[in-house]
């Protein structure tokens, strides 16, 4: 389903290059739980924001089933960002002047969904990730964790059959971010991909395969057996 | 040092009102080192704010070294949160349109402190926390877990008498989330006061003293000994 070959991205600032991704090559099946691991500044969100197609590589290729990102039209990547990717992302990005409700809606006004069935969706999602009593409350009104799983839900609402999650459960406790995990984990079982990016060994482990990225490289590729 | 006496914030959402502190009393002596744990929306951020003089409680008195802080003025309380007390941000509040230097001299300048001693201290301090070759990056130019080590090192660069770090290494892997407590740690023994908010057992348990949150309130407070 996803193919990425020798990947380079390469930022310029002023006279200087910073290379961040060097030749990477992955390739992830559908249905497979990977998590993606590495020290702070390893090139791991990067690499996140070219899987999910909202950034462009400076080199390589990106196959996503089947079909070259590269050539694909503006239009074209953001249905598939809206239709087939979930993308949680690492600074949640919600929308400061609407509420939570709202925020997790915008996904389906964007997939045309009709108003009555958007509200219910939303609402769902939102239960699912135990904020039913807050979700008329902006941003600025939600602590961080509560920010998060927003953008959790978010995510999760147009039913994508890829989830890209960046660092997800960071500002969660130990009991919050179990329950992200059993719903990721479900989805993940009814043959949803799942990629997590994560500090938390413990979370990485639950993945049945581990890539390590080291100075934007891939230094491990592991897959987890009887596990 | 710091006495919060029966401590309450309520917030009014539209005609809904949200108690988000409910009775809390908390004396933290001079040196200590204390650990502030709790689910999501507890309401650790909110207490952490008003121990900053970021916030102001609906009831309830709060004693900064034997003053009443609702008897300051805004100007003795900006001067109190400058120079005596280093605040780690969760979502880090860094100035986007200056780079990681600039952000961490900030407290400098606010400080009246000679422009070269200032770039000589920001510059060491983004040293400590391994950011020697980033530092003329803007905060979109860096990882989630680079600014959050810019957020902290903006914190220290004042040697502040007491750190307040809500969730300090939630975006950093083990090993850099090691470095930085170790570089709380050594202030702590130098006779810095410590409150760090965290969801990782592992770190609060290095603390010499544990308080829990539940809904807004204090359901422990254990002093650790032998550790
Ligand atoms: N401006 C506001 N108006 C209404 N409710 C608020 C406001 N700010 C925070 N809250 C609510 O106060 C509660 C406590 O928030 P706080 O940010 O202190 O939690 P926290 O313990 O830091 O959580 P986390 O671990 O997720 O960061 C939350 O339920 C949140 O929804
Ligand atoms: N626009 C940019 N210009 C220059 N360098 C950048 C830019 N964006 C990111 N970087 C650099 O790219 C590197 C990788 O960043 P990335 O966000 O992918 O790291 P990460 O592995 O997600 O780290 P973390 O665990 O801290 O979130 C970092 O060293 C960062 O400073
Ligand atoms: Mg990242
Ligand atoms: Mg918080």
């Amino acid at each position: 389903m996803i193919q990425l070959k020798d990947i380079s991205k390469v930022y310029t600032l002023g006279t200087q290059e910073v290379e961040v991704l060097r030749n990477i090559s992955l390739e992830i099946k559908p249905g497979e739980f990977l998590s993606l691991v590495g020290p702070s500044g390893s090139g791991k969100s990067t690499l996140m924001n070219i899987l999910g197609c909202l950034d462009k590589p400076t080199r390589g290729s990106y196959f996503f089933e089947g079909v070259s990102v590269a050539d694909l039209s503006d239009d074209q990547l953001a249905e598939i960002r809206n239709k087939k990717i979930g993308f949680v992302f690492q600074s949640f990005h919600l929308l400061p002047r609407i509420n939570a409700l709202q925020n997790v809606e915008l996904p389906l006004i964007y997939a045309g969904v009709p108003r009555s069935k958007r509200k219910e969706k939303a609402r769902e999602v939102l239960a699912a990730v135990d904020l039913a009593d807050r979700i008329y409350h902006k941003p600025n009104e939600l602590s961080g964790g509560q920010c998060q799983r927003v953008a959790i839900a978010r995510a999760l609402v147009n039913n994508p059959q890829i989830i890209l999650a960046d660092e997800p459960t960071g500002n969660l406790d130990t009991k919050s971010g179990n329950e992200i995990l059993q719903i990721f984990e479900k989805l993940n079982r009814q043959g949803v991909t799942l990629v997590i990016v994560t500090h938390d060994l413990s979370i990485a482990r639950r993945a049945h395969r581990i890539v390590t990225l080291r100075d934007g490289e891939i230094i491990k590729d592991e897959v987890r057996r009887g596990e």
